[in-house]
C-alpha cells in the first residue's frame, strides 16, 4: 500500500489528495489553513494543519517513510520553494512540486524536486492536441516514431472487412481493436448505448458506421490514415 | 487548416494558444492586456487588446468563423460567464471554457459552454494515477472494460520468448508492442540511448532486461499481469 503527502490543499492539492485516496491509497494530507484541513479529514488518512515551511513541525508529522510528497503551492513561491527543500533534508525519496512559470519550476528542480509540474500550461497543450484531433479519442506516443490513436473509422471505410481493406498492407499501420457502440432497448423500451470491443480482431471482422478503431504504427502512417475521409 | 480564437492570454490561454500554434493552426488571441497581446503577437496568427466583454468589440473581432473559441479566464468568473455567453450569440459552433470551481463549470454549461475544463483539478487526477503506476507510463481507458497500458517486463519474463510465457493465454491480455532502450556509442565513444519497437510482436520474440511492453485487455486480466514480480 503506497503512502503519500500533499503539502498544499489548493484546487490542485487537493484534487491529487482526493485522487490517491479515492484509489485506495494512504494520504496525509498537510495544510496551515485550517479549513482545508478539515475537509481533507473527511478523506484523508491523516489531515494536518502546520505551517510546512517550519522543519521541526514538518519532521514531527510523520512523512519521512512517504513514497512520495507532492507540493501543491504555486503561487507562494517562497512556501513552494522552501517546503521543497525540507521535504528533501527530511529525506523523503521522491518530491513532485507544483509551479506556474518556469523560472520557478528551474529553482525547484535545482533545489532536488525529482519531478515539477505546470498545472496550467500542461492542461492548455492537451486541450491543445484534443482541439487539433477531435476524431481522436485518445491518443499515446509510443516513441518519437510511433503513435497508438484511437480514431473515427473513415466513411469510405464502413460496409467493408479488415481483408478487403487490407490496412495493414495499405498504410502499414496495426488494428489493434475495434470500438463498437451497440443500441440496446431495455423491457420499458428506453434506449441506450453500451460499448463493444473487438481486440485483435481478424480479416473477416467488418467496419461498421459509428466505429471507432485503435490504431498503432509509425507517425508517417498514422498521418496518412488520419487523412483518408 | 483549423481557425481557433483564444480569449483570455492566462498561463492556460498562452498555452492553448502557443501549442495550436505551433501546430499549424490559425489562432487569433485576444487579451485586454496589452503586454499579453504582444508576447502572443511573437506566434499568433492574429493579436488583439480589447474587453471581450464588451459584444461590439469582440463581434467585430472576426472570429464568427473559428472551429473553436477558447476562454481562458478562470479567476475573474463575471467576465468568463459573459465572455462565454456573448461567444455563443455570436454564433461560434463550441466554447471550451476554464473553470475553477465545480459551481461556475455548471453556470458555464448552463449558459451554452460545450465543455468546461478545470487545469488544476483534472492535472490533479492525472498526477496521481501517474504515481499509483509508476511503471505504468501511459495509460489508455480504451473503454469501461478494456484498457491499454505500458508497462515495465516483469523481472520473471526477462530472457524468454514471449512463445515460452504464452501471456496471452495466461493472463489473457494482448500483447500490442515491445519497447526497448538500444545502447548506441557514437564515434566520440559517447554512450546514448535510442528507442526501439517492436510492433505486433511474434512467438519467439524474446523479452530483456528493461524492455516495456504495450498490453491491450480486460481491466481484470490487466490488473493480474500488474501484480507478476
Ligand atoms: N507554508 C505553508 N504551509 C502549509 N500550507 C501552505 C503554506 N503556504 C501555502 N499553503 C497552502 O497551500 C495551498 C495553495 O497555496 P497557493 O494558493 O499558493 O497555491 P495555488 O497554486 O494558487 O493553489 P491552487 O492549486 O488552488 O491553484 C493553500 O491552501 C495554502 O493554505
Ligand atoms: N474582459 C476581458 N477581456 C479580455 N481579456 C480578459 C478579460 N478579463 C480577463 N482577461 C484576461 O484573461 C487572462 C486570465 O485572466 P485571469 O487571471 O482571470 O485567469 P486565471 O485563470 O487566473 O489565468 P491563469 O491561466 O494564468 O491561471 C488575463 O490575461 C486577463 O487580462
Amino acid at each position: 500500500m503506497k503512502q503519500f503527502a500533499v503539502i498544499g490543499l489548493g484546487r490542485f492539492g487537493i484534487s491529487v489528495a482526493q485522487s490517491l485516496s479515492e484509489k485506495g491509497m494512504q494520504v496525509i494530507a498537510i495544510d496551515k489553513d485550517g479549513g482545508k484541513v478539515k475537509d481533507a479529514a473527511e478523506f484523508a488518512t491523516r489531515a494536518l494543519e502546520l505551517d510546512a515551511t517550519d522543519k521541526n513541525d514538518l519532521s514531527n508529522a510523520g512523512i519521512e517513510n512517504v513514497d512520495a510528497a507532492i507540493v501543491g503551492i504555486g503561487k507562494d513561491i517562497a512556501s513552494s520553494v522552501l517546503i521543497t527543500l525540507i521535504l528533501k533534508e527530511i529525506g523523503i525519496k521522491e518530491v513532485i512540486s507544483k509551479a506556474l512559470d518556469p523560472l520557478q519550476g528551474k529553482i525547484l528542480q535545482k533545489i532536488g524536486a525529482e519531478r515539477v509540474v505546470y498545472p496550467e500550461k500542461e492542461m492548455g497543450i492537451k486541450l491543445a492536441e484534443s482541439l487539433i484531433s477531435p476524431g481522436i479519442f485518445e491518443y499515446i506516443k509510443l516513441s518519437s516514431s510511433h503513435t497508438l490513436i484511437e480514431v473515427d473509422v473513415p466513411k469510405n471505410f464502413e460496409g467493408k472487412t479488415l481483408g478487403n481493406l487490407g490496412i495493414n498492407t495499405k498504410y502499414g499501420v496495426q488494428i489493434v481493436a475495434i470500438k463498437r457502440k451497440i443500441m440496446q432497448t431495455d423491457k420499458t423500451g428506453k434506449v441506450g448505448f453500451s460499448e463493444k470491443i473487438i481486440v485483435a480482431p481478424s480479416a473477416d471482422d467488418g467496419l461498421i458506421n459509428g466505429d471507432r478503431f485503435v490504431l498503432l504504427g509509425e507517425n508517417k502512417n498514422i498521418e496518412k490514415i488520419k487523412k483518408v475521409k
